[in-house]
């Protein structure tokens, strides 16, 4: 599989709605 | 076509890279002042706990090899290669079948455990399910951990797991190793592909996040033989998708939801935010995708790549023939070959006006950018399954070693069913 790993997640705010079944990414949701 | 170029471009500071490494610690804002936030350290910087205050310089050639052996463990894993070595140990046999490699364990968080409180710094990892911890008296071997090890019989509110219990009977699909008995307490055993280890009891155990955030008889492994890469850490959050992962342990309390923003430099503290505080309003979602042989893991459907506002012609087949997914343990984001071919020529197109440099271990698109003030690279964007389309910060692009060797960071995988 590809691995999207945490260097490219780095000012990303992520996140893991794991109910939702869902991952959802925020550019900039980290200042 | 100058606006067009700003656009699609980032303009980085270049000194930026590189911060000093005496600067001072900058706590997250979101983390000091979010319900259920845990400041994310990274663990080489200022603001680790196990550093004193200084950095320390990481070896990124050694973080690179230990990220590939975790991708390396995460693709047996996938496909169903079992690595029939059985790791002996005293307390049990640990049937070999690796879990996901620790890998270089960048970012961790501290947690209380235990009655009195007993804090201790876990490297999070949403590739992973179960949380452990090295423990007293640890009867066969601990690596060395810069916390005092937890000692179980200091805490009042610690119980063994009988191994005819539910969640014994679910480590299976926690760790890849069915549960074992030892005097009728549950036994676990979780090996990383590179000669790592944690064997011991299951447990129960009350967990302290923050003052307000405490929660009684969560399950996690009492490590009293383990043989870890991961000197100075004293263990692990298993954050997967598993039942026995600790976000479906505070299910009721969390609905299995947490946020991250992870450090982008090791002078800053990221937060792990746990339930649906403070999310922020721009973020864009999609669907989390189930992969077979993989189902702790959280997929992802990616779709396509733009770099520098125009998009990479890659037909869908290349990402959804292997799948993906999405992984805080992982280091370098690793795409299928033919993904990464096309990524990489993208980037070294809009980047001809830097002088090329040699590779650096899986990084093989480097420049020697010695003399310059700025760069201008190219914007990087990912689109998901469900519209999402994320574009990447400038420090989600580029891994620095040295001025003079600035890498795409990116890593292809050998295979296209990778």
């Amino acid at each position: 599989a590809a691995i999207f790993g945490n260097v490219q997640q780095q000012t990303l705010e992520v996140v893991y709605d794991g109910a939702g079944g869902r991952v959802g990414f925020a550019p900039n949701g980290c200042s | 076509v100058q606006g067009r170029r700003e656009i699609d471009s980032h303009i980085i500071q270049l000194s930026s890279l590189f911060p000093s490494p005496s600067s001072s610690c900058v706590l997250s804002t979101k983390a000091s002042n979010t319900k259920s936030s845990l400041h994310v350290t990274h663990r080489h910087g200022t603001c680790s706990r196990l550093t004193n205050g200084k950095a320390t310089t990481p070896d990124h050639v050694e973080i690179l090899r230990l990220d590939q052996a975790r991708v390396n463990s995460i693709h047996s894993k996938l496909s169903k290669k079992v690595n029939d070595r059985v790791r002996q140990s005293q307390s049990t046999n640990v049937p070999a079948k690796s879990g996901s490699t620790l890998g270089s364990g960048n970012y961790i968080v501290t947690v209380g455990i235990g009655t009195p409180k007993h804090d201790l710094s876990l490297i999070f990892d949403t590739g992973s399910d179960l949380t452990w911890t090295q423990c007293e008296p640890c009867v066969q071997t601990c690596y060395s951990q810069k916390e005092p090890i937890f000692n179980p019989s200091s805490s009042s509110s610690y119980y063994n797991v009988s191994c005819s219990s539910a969640p014994c009977s679910s480590l299976s699909s926690a760790t890849g190793n069915a549960g074992s008995c030892s005097a009728s307490n549950c036994v676990y055993g979780i090996q990383y592909g590179d000669q790592s280890f944690s064997v011991g009891y299951l447990a129960k155990e009350k967990f302290t996040l923050t003052s307000s955030d405490v929660f009684n008889g969560v399950y996690f492994g009492c490590g009293e033989n383990n043989q870890g890469l991961f000197t100075g850490i004293a263990g692990l959050l298993g954050l997967g998708r598993d039942k026995l992962s600790f976000p479906s342990q505070t299910a009721k309390t969390y609905n299995k939801i947490f946020s991250y923003c992870l450090p982008s430099s090791s002078r800053y503290t990221g937060h792990l935010t746990f339930g649906s505080a403070a999310i922020s309003s721009s973020v864009k979602f999609t669907p989390i995708s189930t992969i077979t042989d993989g189902t702790s893991f959280y997929g992802l459907d990616i779709v396509g790549i733009t770099v520098g506002g125009r998009k990479l012609a890659i037909s869908s087949t290349v990402f959804s023939t292997p799948g993906a997914l999405i992984d805080s343990g992982t280091v370098i984001t690793r795409l299928p070959p033919k993904a990464y071919a096309a990524l990489r020529s993208a980037f070294k197109a809009q980047m001809s006006k830097y002088p090329s440099t040699s590779a650096v271990s899986i990084l093989d698109t480097c420049f020697n950018l010695s003399g310059y003030k700025t760069v201008t690279i190219p914007k990087v964007a990912f689109s998901f399954s469900g519209g999402a389309v994320v574009e990447l910060g400038s420090k989600g692009i580029l891994y620095p070693f040295k001025m003079s060797q600035v890498c795409l960071a990116f890593a292809g995988n050998s295979d296209d069913n990778n």
